[in-house]
């Protein structure tokens, strides 16, 4: 059924260039789509979307129906994608006592990061949540396939994104479908479901107290995660300065420390 | 030679064996899967099935099925089920009773919380290598987030992003706090 739709939807009688139609603004960054239903996306099976992430900008954790390509334009960054059931193989196991002054590290240990900077292409592959961070000092842009008729989505053809944070608009979705749905997600949430209907996040939909035990922290904490009045959109400012992680320095970091550590330190054992 | 073949397929698989258990809790139950590394014929038709019973009200941590919808029948018991689509909706949140079948999307997040002494439930998923991504526990998408996007990302505290990642030992079935054992 899919491919004779694809058929009759590739009877093109004229092929345009197209810009992007639809604009979501982010508190840092913005989100440029094409419409998925045109008719050259729908023969190709594919939609697209541009990303504009300001510095220290953060995308949120998500994952899609779909894999997706991503090339990145212009900027440098940092993002993981994050494989449940891998192991937390960066951790940082020092201890708070020996961090001296200055901002406390914080210890933690999670999924490999990677560096990614202009003329990376990047897969994410379907279903697996993704987030990227831009620690550079210029916007990083970036453009993405969603391959929407890959074998891997076993869902229809539309560019579906599952968000685990935030309250973020979708992509795809013109401004006032989002609005409507959002008002009929109130208006559920009112008539008291348990569940907080009119924010975006997979964790608003399910009941606090469920979640509250599934995680083992107390149920103000979930309240918190479920939050609706959040409108900072997809791409967020990180607080308090650079994004702590732990990772490995990038070549270039690690050349300037090895060049500048003798002669900060001196040469002595 | 059809008959070193075809005709010597192997097609059937126990998974109601207890002993046969793939994860097991003697507090909150026992999963089991035949795919196709331990039912090598159904990589040809890309079906795989999965075998569960929750028991004392447990519960299954928040999931998603990666790579198949999943079709859930329930044997015995019942158990309250919610499911979230990607716009934060829940699609639906109510109970399933013996008998009872129930259409789990692709990447449709779910979470199944036993509501009688015992649930037990076969799953018919939709790819030889079905996979699930639990969202809360051991092994999850959640915990292998770094604590600070996690703490920006939700705009909670590092520590508090810490206690999502790491309070809940368990990987997959979870004692609710219903439970006989809970608080232990």
């Amino acid at each position: 059924q899919q491919w004779q739709q694809t058929q009759n939807q590739c009877q093109l009688d004229r092929i345009q260039a197209l810009e992007p139609n639809n604009r979501v603004e982010c508190e840092a960054g913005r989100i440029e789509s094409w419409d998925p239903s045109h008719d050259q996306f729908q023969c190709a099976g594919v939609a697209v979307v541009r990303r504009k992430i300001e510095p220290n900008g953060l995308l949120l954790p998500h994952f899609s129906n779909s894999p997706q390509l991503i090339y990145i334009i212009k900027g440098r960054g940092i993002n993981g994608a994050v494989i449940s059931g891998c192991p937390e193989t960066f951790q940082d196991s020092r201890g708070s006592s020996q961090q001296g002054q200055g901002r406390r590290r914080f210890q933690d240990q999670h999924q490999k990061i990677h560096h990614f900077r202009e003329g990376d292409v990047l897969f994410i592959p379907a279903g697996i949540p993704y987030w990227a961070y831009n620690n550079g000092n210029e916007e990083v842009v970036s453009v993405s396939l969603i391959d929407v008729s890959n074998n891997a989505n076993q869902l229809d053809l539309r560019p579906r994104k599952f968000h685990l944070a935030g309250n973020p608009e979708h992509d795809f979705e013109p401004q006032e479908e989002q609005r409507r749905r959002g008002e009929q997600g109130h208006s559920r949430g009112q008539q008291g479901s348990g569940q907080r209907s009119s924010c975006n996040n997979v964790f608003c939909g399910f009941d606090s107290r469920i979640l509250a035990e599934a995680f083992n922290v107390d149920q103000k904490l979930i309240e918190r995660i479920q939050n609706d009045n959040d409108d900072r959109g997809q791409i967020v400012k990180v607080k308090g300065g650079e994004l702590q992680v732990v990772r490995p320095p990038s070549l270039q970091d690690e050349r300037y420390e090895q060049e500048e550590s003798p002669r900060r330190y001196g040469r002595g054992n | 030679g059809i008959e070193e073949t075809l005709c010597s397929w192997r097609l059937k698989e126990n998974i109601g064996d207890p002993s046969r258990a793939d994860i097991y809790s003697p507090e909150t139950g026992r999963i089991s899967t035949v795919n196709s590394f331990n039912l090598p014929i159904l990589r040809q038709y890309q079906l795989s099935a999965e075998y569960g019973v929750l028991k004392n009200n447990a519960l299954m941590v928040p999931y998603y099925n990666l790579n198949a919808h999943s079709i859930v029948y329930a044997i015995r018991g019942r158990a309250r089920i919610q499911i979230v689509d990607n716009y934060g909706q829940t699609v639906f949140d109510g109970e399933l009773q013996q008998g009872q079948v129930l259409t789990v999307p692709q990447n449709f997040a779910i979470v199944k919380r036993a509501e009688s002494e015992r649930f037990e439930w076969v799953s018919f998923k939709t790819n030889d290598n079905a996979m699930i991504s639990t969202l809360a526990g051991k092994t999850s998408a959640i915990r292998g987030i770094p604590a600070d996007v996690l703490a920006n990302a939700f705009q909670i505290s590092r520590e508090e992003a810490s206690r999502l990642k790491f309070n809940r030992k368990e990987s997959t079935v979870a004692q609710g706090s219903g439970s006989p054992g809970a608080g232990r």
